[in-house]
């Protein structure tokens, strides 16, 4: 089964 | 002074129902220019970004920038509070730490007041990066939502695989498989009816069904759906809300397989 990918990296914090 | 008023007050409605089940706190940020809710939910999988321009407020006065940290159950439970036809109001002091909800019925002969305490959310501001996608579908909203709930009772995962044919949606499990295949439209008597696909390059991508059924909560707010993808890159699943916004929902795809 695939694995779930995280958004942390693709968002800057600002 | 910050101040929002909406006579169609069903929307803020459905906005709520189409993020509670995903955050259960966000701060509204509002300024002179509308209100944004930018929030991860708890597993850093999905990402809910709200736009509500001044434009499209009856009423919108805010003097200096506000942050509100909402807890949005509570908020939810307020917001039940209001009719499908009220009139509703947002307001806040430059630095309460409390907001009050009016609503007003129609012929405004009911007036009910609900103040609801703030918190204090230490919530990073994330910024957005500028992202050209391969493939754009557009689809009713309806059908979106009906193909995920469908495609959810054989496995934990929706394959959506985009060609200059169409766009096909996929699931696999224990009781078997399945594949749904939806063609550019032809003419359509309504532009919300059409099935309009913009693809530079074909993408095939894996995403969470629990998560895409939590994003078709937002059904109600526009008859059309629209669907981002690039490879390597989140989703972005985008509902229109009247002539006053949007809502988007960014999800991070599955991996491997």
């Amino acid at each position: 089964t695939p694995t779930q990918g995280r958004l942390d990296g693709f968002f800057k914090v600002m | 002074m910050f101040e929002a008023r909406l006579v169609q007050g069903s929307l803020l409605k459905k906005v709520m129902e189409a993020i509670k089940d995903l955050l259960n706190e966000a701060s509204f940020d509002c300024a002179h220019s509308g209100i944004l809710l930018q929030a991860m939910d708890n597993s850093h999988v999905s990402l809910v970004s709200l736009n509500l321009r001044k434009e499209g407020f009856d009423k919108y006065r805010c003097d200096r920038n506000i942050v509100m940290g909402m807890n949005l159950t509570s908020m939810s439970k307020i917001l039940k509070c209001a009719s499908n036809d009220d009139i509703i109001t947002m307001k806040a002091q430059d630095s309460a730490d409390t907001v009050t909800f009016v609503f007003e019925s129609p012929n405004q002969e009911k007036v009910s007041e609900y103040e609801m305490k703030l918190m204090n959310l230490d919530q990073d501001q994330l910024g957005i990066p500028e992202t050209e996608y391969c493939c754009i579908i557009k689809l009713p909203s309806g059908e979106f939502a009906r193909i995920c709930r469908d495609l959810s009772q054989f496995g934990e995962s929706i394959v959506i695989s985009c060609t200059k044919e169409g766009v096909k949606f996929s699931a696999a499990g224990d009781i078997g498989t399945a594949n749904i295949k939806l063609a550019q439209t032809g003419t359509v008597d309504k532009e919300e009816d059409a099935v309009i696909v913009d693809m530079q390059e074909p993408v095939t991508l894996t995403f969470s069904c629990k998560y895409l059924n939590m994003f078709t909560k937002a059904t109600p707010l526009s008859p059309q759906v629209c669907l981002s993808m690039s490879p390597d890159v989140p989703l972005v699943v985008e509902y229109k809300i009247g002539e006053i916004g949007h809502i988007r929902y960014y999800l991070a795809p599955r991996i491997g397989d």
